[in-house]
């Protein structure tokens, strides 16, 4: 049993059975889009293109959401304006060697969002470091070996932001490195503190939940059906 | 021709219900979802002569004739499927990560000789 088992694992793409220690609950996207193609009429599913994701416009059959390994170098009080200082960390070493990675997208999630009425609401500045592999083993990769990969102001409307990390992502994953970043975030230069009176300048960053990492890879294996029909 | 194929029309090549559910093979604690689903096979007989139902390739038409004249030196075609659809499976691996996997040729839509 035990050899049928591996076997049918090797050809669901898996070099052994899982076991999960800490899941994470299901990200929405997942479910939504797995929804979406369970209640596909038996016909349309059939014809549908196996080897291409609609959702994100891009090939790929499979798609992945990493938590966040890394730890915070810096939260709470704030420091000058840096609010948060948080070290990411994604294990993109899961992916088999012949997959081809085709999409990324980091997602900063906040637990709520904090609209305003006025429309005024506060505004900050979010920075993505790209940190080098040395600066991932030291207590605090500051400085030196980081690159600055986007730079970005945003008021938190919203509970969460998508950024594109396609290019850095398949970068790294061509030198078979895992994927370490710094974020930032900090008040808004333009945002006197004083001139927020007695509310922490740093605010509803408080509500900052976690990041994560959406990837989609194209696995050729599980693609040959639809190739032979092309 | 009219002539129906011998046999009973349950015992013809066709697709048979099966769902395979993944608690039964241990995989419930890594599967998040579907907990199950109606995968089916193909049972049945494809015997002479092989009517339009039954999918028969020239090669398996040919088959049934020549073992219609002798049975025991040629078998009867096989029932296999000849139309697969896929199914989504969403997974731990084993990094705690989330996956959402597309797999071809899961479920037996038709079968054929």
């Amino acid at each position: 049993l035990s050899l049928q088992e591996s076997l049918l694992l090797k050809s669901l793409g898996l070099s052994a059975k899982p076991s999960p220690k800490a899941p994470i609950p299901v990200p929405s996207v997942l479910w939504r889009i797995f929804e979406q193609r369970r209640t596909l009429p038996a016909a349309d599913r059939a014809a549908e293109d196996g080897c291409s994701l609609e959702e994100f416009n891009v090939p790929g059959n499979i798609i992945r959401v990493f938590a966040d390994r890394g730890h915070f170098l810096h939260e709470g009080q704030p420091q000058g304006l840096l609010c948060l200082q948080k070290l990411l960390y994604f294990n993109l070493s899961v992916l088999e060697e012949d997959e081809l990675l085709t999409m990324a997208q980091l997602e900063v999630r906040f637990s709520h969002s904090s609209y305003q009425p006025s429309g005024q609401g506060q505004l900050f500045e979010l920075r993505l470091y790209q940190s080098s592999p040395l600066a991932l083993q030291g207590p605090s990769p500051q400085g030196q070996g980081r690159k600055l990969l986007l730079e970005q102001s945003f008021a938190q409307l919203h509970k969460s932001l998508l950024f594109n990390l396609s290019t850095v992502a398949k970068d790294w994953r061509a030198f078979g490195r895992s994927l370490g970043l710094v974020l930032e975030i900090s008040v808004s230069s333009s945002e006197a503190p004083a001139g927020r009176g007695l509310q922490s300048p740093c605010g509803s960053i408080s509500s900052f939940l976690d990041t994560s990492l959406l990837v989609v890879s194209l696995s050729p294996q599980q693609c040959k059906a639809s190739r032979s029909k092309r | 021709s009219a002539q129906r194929p011998r046999g009973t029309a349950s015992a013809l090549c066709k697709p048979r219900r099966l769902y395979i559910s993944f608690s039964d093979v241990g995989w419930e604690n890594w599967i998040i979802a579907p907990q199950g689903y109606l995968a089916n096979y193909c049972l049945g007989q494809c015997p002479f002569p092989l009517t339009a139902e039954l999918n028969g390739t020239n090669h398996a038409i040919l088959q049934t004739i020549v073992h219609s004249m002798d049975p025991k030196a040629t078998p009867q075609p096989c029932c296999v499927p000849v139309r697969l659809s896929p199914i989504s499976i969403l997974y731990y691996d084993n990094s705690d990560n989330v996956v959402l996997r597309h797999y071809e040729d899961m479920v037996v839509d038709e079968c054929g000789c």
